[in-house]
């Protein structure tokens, strides 16, 4: 494994504890949005559907493990819980699901690297996680007024979808045969609709100010 | 193929 894998794997993971964090000490979602979360869930239970049959390493295994369980219980902190779900902004996070999952799954159903079930939901995970963010970012554009966890939180997602890229470059240079059209593609897709994000956080980072997005 | 590689990734 090298660097920027590592390092893009720990900054997923941070992005996680931020949030997970948030919910269980402030006992609030404000600002998060659930339809992104439920969409990650999605992601990770279509794409994890081998934990049990590839061993891959303790490491891989222990990991998934991890986003499976995190996804999963920030879904039913955001549903469920008692104080937490009062302060999720349900009438400001309209974005519709379907929208984004049947895409995926007809392009998944067309575009793939074997037309086998796992392979089929596997590549189904890797485009609905490009686009997964969308309804989180449509709720910060709406919000305008972002706390620091949850600026974090999206910064974070983006850190690591960036390393991931680095770690793409990189593993083409240094392995034979590593090719793969379809996770790089979508990816990228997925790191470009974090750039206007990236840009103020950056700016008010920059100015030492409050983030604030444009309306 | 997609079973190579890529598939250690998370």
């Amino acid at each position: 494994m090298n660097i920027f894998r590592l390092a893009g794997d720990m900054t997923h993971l941070m992005s996680v504890i931020v949030l997970l964090l948030k919910i269980h000490t402030i006992k609030s979602c404000a600002g998060i949005s659930l339809k992104t979360q439920e969409l990650y869930a999605l992601v990770f239970a279509t794409r994890y559907l081998d934990i049990f049959t590839d061993f891959i390493s303790l490491y891989n295994t222990i990991m998934k493990l991890i986003f499976l369980a995190s996804s999963f219980s920030i879904v039913w902190y955001m549903r469920q819980h008692k104080i937490v779900r009062r302060s999720y902004d349900k009438d400001q996070d309209t974005f519709r699901h379907l929208f984004l999952i049947l895409p995926c799954l007809l392009l998944a159903l067309f575009i793939n690297e074997k037309f086998t079930f796992k392979e089929v939901m596997w590549t189904f995970s890797l485009f609905l996680e490009a686009v997964a963010i969308l309804p989180q970012l449509v709720l910060l554009q709406r919000t305008r007024n972002i706390d620091n966890l949850t600026g974090q939180y999206v910064f974070l997602l983006g850190a690591y979808r960036a390393l991931y890229i680095l770690n793409w470059i990189y593993r083409y240079f240094t392995e034979p045969h590593y090719v793969h059209w379809i996770t790089w593609i979508s990816g990228l897709v997925q790191t470009l609709l974090y750039a206007d994000f990236f840009y103020y956080y950056f700016n008010s980072w920059k100015n030492n100010v409050k983030l604030q997005l444009p309306a | 193929s997609a079973s190579t590689g890529v598939k250690d990734e998370l």
